[in-house]
């Protein structure tokens, strides 16, 4: 089963 | 001084339905050129990005830039007591520590107030870099919470597969499998009928149904919602609210373990 991403992987905290 | 004054209440309640599902807090950051909240969910999975622009209110007054942090919930619960029609007002004073929501009928023979706190919020505002997306898709917003309500019962994901001749949304579970396909439309009459797909590069994702669900609660505010899609970035849901700004909602994808 996939597994559920981070969405700070893609966007980085500013 | 902060007044941001809007013809509806209706529209403030659908916006607070489309967020408060995602979101327990937020803030609202209010300047000239209206409001904005920017938001993760607390599993950092989804990002709410609502944007008011002022032209949009009534009235707009910002003298000074203000981030009022608030429950949602709370105000959810002062909404409640507005009705539909009538008008509201938000209001707060430079460097207050309550704003205040106001409601008028109509024929202004009624009118409330309610004050709530605000609140400090750790901020964790992310950057969103300009992507050029493989697929965008245009279709009824009634659709796309239709299937994501379908799909759900399959499975927890949804795979979204977006060629030039249509969309597909697919789940397999336990109970079988469910493919939903949309074609393009090929004349439009109504355009918020459509299905418009403009595609670079045809692209497969998979979602988590539960949060998608969650971005469908902003279907009354918009009849058509916009799918942009890229490889290996997150999706991004758009409801238009018309002459006012719009809700983008970021989802992250599954990957393959």
């Amino acid at each position: 089963t996939p597994i559920q991403n981070d969405l700070t992987e893609y966007f980085s905290l500013v | 001084m902060f007044e941001a004054r809007l013809g509806q209440a209706t529209i403030l309640k659908k916006i607070l339905d489309a967020i408060k599902d995602l979101l327990n807090e937020g803030t609202f950051d209010c300047s000239d050129s209206g409001i904005q909240l920017q938001a993760m969910d607390n599993s950092h999975v989804s990002l709410v990005s609502l944007t008011l622009r002022s032209d949009g209110f009534d009235k707009f007054r910002c003298d000074r830039n203000l981030s009022m942090g608030m429950n949602l919930g709370s105000m959810a619960k002062i909404l409640k007591c507005a009705n539909n029609e009538d008008n509201v007002t938000i209001k707060a004073q430079d460097n207050a520590d309550t704003v205040t929501i106001m409601f008028e009928s109509a024929n202004q023979e009624k009118v409330s107030d309610y004050g709530m706190k605000l609140m400090n919020l750790d901020q964790e505002h992310l950057g969103i870099p300009e992507t050029d997306y493989s697929c965008v898709v245009r279709m009824p917003a009634m659709e796309f919470a239709r299937i994501c309500r379908d799909l759900a019962q399959f499975s927890e994901s949804v795979v979204i597969c977006c060629t030039k001749e249509g969309v597909k949304f697919s789940a397999s579970g336990d109970v079988g499998t469910a493919n939903i396909k949309l074609a393009q439309t090929g004349n439009v009459d109504k355009e918020e009928e459509a299905v418009i797909i403009e595609m670079q590069e045809p692209v497969t994702l998979t979602f988590a149904c539960r949060y998608l669900n969650a971005f469908t609660k902003a279907t009354p505010l918009s009849t058509q919602v916009q799918l942009s899609m890229c490889a290996d970035v997150p999706l991004v849901v758009e409801y238009r609210i018309n002459e006012l700004g719009h809700i983008r909602y970021y989802l992250a994808p599954k990957i393959e373990d």
